[in-house]
């Protein structure tokens, strides 16, 4: 059996008009701006509190109005990954 | 193997003696420094300037052999969103493992604390992010922190090794690793390097890793003491090169620094081995801080070698490098790495070139292997494209399969390198498949790229599986990186005439070859005086490898642009030219021949046939011929057969005038005759039939003219109680029997005309003459108005007693 998707509280986003827009955008909908990812230019880091840590289904809600406005090309709810060491 | 140490070093630290793999204090052990990091300090390079940072579950960075060291802008805390990333604490000291790690790296010299690392003045940092919920954001950050700063990337995990996995970066990890090779190092690229899996125990196959896998992350695995293959060694053709970890019991481990400031002896595992590069490129970036993320692959590739390590399936691939799927091209060499560092000239700009992608869908039936070959010119139209030298070679798949685990993937490039794909992963049970999944070879790393291409996918079920369920190839998709013009010049002007005019026009044509190829060798380096290789001639060598000869005893083998090397016969697939002292590849597929022309190959390598008439190697058989696997000749079907399949007997197609019958061809007869098997010619039906089985009159397929089939005979006329019927198909009657009680029909069963005894004939039917007793007008009146004697399920019913009542 394929090990089931668990997603987090936490949510990527491609967002065009930069760092204000994704303020914008964080404020608008509920989330905590966490800021560019990484060196990936336009990509930024949303949480959400209100939303279950982890959970084995996708959020829908709020999230949905989230991907759907027209400054967010790109969203996507983080699944956590099995990593280990070696 | 070294007994001596020509770079004796001591320092103060503790576990200095204990570092058997850096050096040879312990009498009582053979000596295992053939990593020659000694002789790479010896050469003034331990790391300075470089900043080398572990991505793991966090470093000490109080550590006494480490905070001299330690670079704070080279660490982060992922986890915690601080720039602190000291581990979590806990009773069973869970959080060891990037301090472990960082310690083989750069653990400060002579500070009469643990060890030393391999870059012992190199800047050590840490990212602290496996302590918490991985995410696709955590790895990209992770991956593009302060990419201008940090030079070397070492990470020693992945996804679960648990051979049922098929994992690896997201789109924002990918991302990242894009960025950092693009614009990390200020344009010289970010350096990642890898731990290749821990998952040998499970049957793991590290290219389920898509990190590992990745042409951006140096591929690491590992080698114990004595050159075996660890416990935890996970294969794959990715890998790139091997350092020593720990193995068996009796072997010894890796020292290094542990947490709570203490060191340990007992470190083991994959990420025993990738630090242990990653120092070793932070000696190399050192010695040319301008080398590119691409420079480093080839410097490990021309510098790493097999020494003493053991695997079944070393192999010499078409650019004369050998190769392992255990250990790529071998135990790294840091003295190798900073002397070809030194002198390194940027590699030409990297190419890539889609050279074919088939979305035909192929079923892939289990114990039938599917083959696909594609011939490629490379890009050779496209300037921006084209790809003559190879550097890494990745097909990418989407296979549906109803157990993935079953499935096997071979490669072979245009210079008959094979490489695995893909190995059988027993506990891989999922029906998933592989969606676009990219599989990464090395293994043709300078070949030329241009020629044909197969990939083999191999179906080989270990448990029972619902035969109808087979497995289906949807798209694949080869992707060839390289570049355009060879990717280190092999000729120094300078050095080529002075040497030429040294040794004159009649110098040996196996001389000539190596000399060719160490001329680059020649500049800034001192005069090896040690002992050379057995296989070198008279001319003595430059160092102790086969590879170093000026010339050989028997036979040099390789080409002056991948490097030449003594051997004492040729390989499989080379011709022994004992004239010139060379061992000359024949052509493709051939395993022995006279010469190199098509038509001189005497036998083939595995997987291609010999035509014994023309005297070629293929891939297939020509019609006519089928592939004998044992002889691995192309042998002649029968005669009668057009082609035929695993023996000459098994025809699949038939000459002219021959139709197949089974696995036979046979031959066709006229019409009115049949094939006699008895003499295996076509003799005359009986006189009633227009084609049969046999000679009797029961053996006819078709009746002739005029004759009817009755009763599996052909008949002039039907029998009584019979009537000829047209049948749809048959060029002739049939006789069907008449209906019940019939005695004579005409044209239709339904149609009689003589009736049995006891039974009038009533509107062509034959109906009971027993009359009814209680049949009375009413129920004469419901028979009339219903109409009951013209229904044939009611025509006994009672029709005969109103008859007669009127």
């Amino acid at each position: 059996l394929s090990s089931r998707a668990v997603y987090s509280n936490h949510w990527a986003l491609k967002v065009s008009g930069g760092a204000r827009e994704a303020a914008r955008l964080a404020s608008r909908y509920g989330y905590v701006n966490l800021g560019q990812i990484g060196s990936l230019d336009g990509y930024y880091h949303f949480y959400h509190s209100k939303t279950f840590k982890r959970s084995a289904l996708k959020s829908r809600g709020t999230h949905t109005f989230l991907s759907m406005d027209p400054k967010v090309e790109w969203v996507q709810q983080q699944e956590v990954k099995k990593r280990v060491k070696r | 193997h070294t007994w001596t140490e020509p770079h004796f070093m001591n320092f103060s630290d503790l576990m200095w003696p204990s570092m058997w793999y850096l050096h040879c204090s312990d009498k009582n052990h053979r000596c295992r420094s053939e990593m020659n990091v000694l002789a790479a300090w010896h050469r003034g390079y331990t790391g300075k300037n470089v900043v080398v940072t572990i991505l793991d579950d966090g470093v000490e960075k109080n550590h006494p052999d480490l905070v001299q060291n330690y670079d704070p802008l080279a660490s982060y805390d992922v986890n915690g969103g601080d720039d602190d990333p000291t581990p979590r604490y806990d009773i069973s000291n869970e959080n060891k493992h990037g301090t472990r790690c960082a310690g083989q790296v750069a653990a400060y010299a002579n500070n009469s604390h643990c060890v030393v690392g391999i870059a012992y003045n190199a800047k050590i940092g840490g990212i602290r992010m496996l302590d918490g919920d991985v995410t696709d954001i955590v790895e990209a950050k992770s991956l593009g922190i302060r990419p201008d700063h940090i030079d070397i990337y070492s990470v020693s995990w992945g996804p679960d090794d648990d051979g049922r996995t098929v994992d690896g970066p997201g789109p924002l990890a990918k991302a990242a690793f894009e960025q950092g090779i693009r614009k990390g190092r200020n344009g010289l690229g970010s350096i990642y390097v890898w731990a290749s899996g821990n998952g040998g125990r499970e049957g793991d196959y590290c290219s389920c890793d898509g990190y590992t896998n990745s042409i951006y992350t140096i591929s690491v695995s590992s080698t114990t003491e004595n050159g075996n293959k660890p416990w935890y060694l996970e294969e794959c053709a990715s890998t790139l090169a091997t350092t020593y970890s720990s193995g068996a019991f009796y072997e010894r481990k890796i020292v290094t620094t542990d947490l709570r400031q203490r060191c340990t002896d007992a470190h083991t595992g994959t990420s025993a081995s990738a630090p242990i590069v990653a120092g070793i490129i932070a000696l190399a970036l050192e010695a040319n801080p301008h080398l590119t993320w691409r420079d480093v692959q080839h410097l490990i590739v021309k510098t790493s070698r097999p020494t003493h390590l053991k695997a079944p399936d070393w192999k010499i691939n078409g650019a004369g490098r050998r190769v392992s799927h255990l250990y790529g091209f071998g135990l790294v060499d840091a003295e190798g790495m900073v002397l070809e560092a030194r002198k390194w000239k940027t590699a030409p700009a990297q190419h890539v070139c889609t050279a074919t992608s088939d979305r035909k869908h192929r079923f892939i039936r289990a114990a039938q292997p599917v083959q696909m070959s594609t011939l490629t010119d490379a890009c050779a139209d496209s300037f921006d494209q084209h790809v003559a030298y190879l550097e890494h070679v990745v097909v990418k798949l989407s296979i549906q399969h109803p157990r993935r685990g079953d499935l096997q993937i071979y490669l072979t490039s245009p210079s008959g390198t094979k490489s695995q794909l893909l190995a059988r992963r027993a506990y891989d049970l999922s029906s998933e498949g592989y969606e676009n999944w990219e599989f990464m070879t090395v293994h043709c790393w300078g070949e030329k790229a241009q020629g044909e291409w197969t990939l083999e996918i191999h179906d080989n079920s270990s448990l029972l599986r619902i035969p109808e369920m087979q497995g289906k190839l949807k798209e694949w998709t080869l992707i060839l990186y390289g570049t355009a013009k060879p990717p280190f010049s092999t000729l120094n002007p300078h050095h080529s005439q002075s040497k030429v005019q040294e040794s004159g026009m009649d110098m040996e044509a196996s001389r000539a070859a190596l000399y060719q190829s160490h001329l680059e060798l020649t500049e800034e380096e001192e005069d090896y005086l040690g002992p050379c290789h057995p296989e070198c001639g008279d001319q003595g060598c430059d160092g102790p490898g086969a590879d170093q000869c000026l010339n050989c005893v028997h036979f040099s083998l390789g080409s002056a642009k991948s490097g030449r090397k003594c051997v004492s016969m040729c390989p499989p697939g080379f011709l022994a030219d004992t004239v010139a002292r060379r061992c000359k590849r024949c052509h493709k597929g051939c395993e022995a021949c006279l010469g190199r022309s098509q038509n001189q190959c005497t036998s083939c390598k595995k997987g291609w046939f010999l035509h014994q008439e023309a005297n070629t190697c293929g891939t297939v058989c020509p019609a006519g011929f089928y592939a004998d696997e044992g002889l691995k000749h192309c042998l002649k079907c029968h005669q009668n057969c057009k082609q035929c399949i695993g023996s000459a007997e098994k025809c699949t197609a038939c000459k002219d005038r021959f139709s197949l019958a089974g696995a036979m061809c046979i031959q066709e007869c006229d019409q009115s005759m049949y094939l006699s098997l008895e003499t295996m010619k076509c003799e005359a039906c009986h006189p009633t039939c227009q084609t049969c089985t046999g000679p009797g009159k029961d053996e006819c397929i078709y009746c002739a003219k005029d004759f009817h089939l009755h009763e599996w005979k052909c008949v002039p006329a039907c029998s009584e109680g019979f009537y000829a019927e047209e049948v749809p198909g048959l060029p002739h009657k049939a006789c069907r029997r008449c209906e019940e009680n019939c005695l004579s029909c005409e044209g239709s069963g339904r149609n009689c005309v003589r009736c049995r005894e006891g039974f009038n004939l009533l509107s062509g039917s034959c109906v009971t003459n027993h009359t009814c007793v209680n049949a009375d007008e009413t129920f004469c009146e419901m028979v009339k108005i219903n109409l009951l004697c013209e229904r044939k399920l009611f025509i006994h019913f009672c029709c005969q007693t109103c008859l007669l009542a009127g």
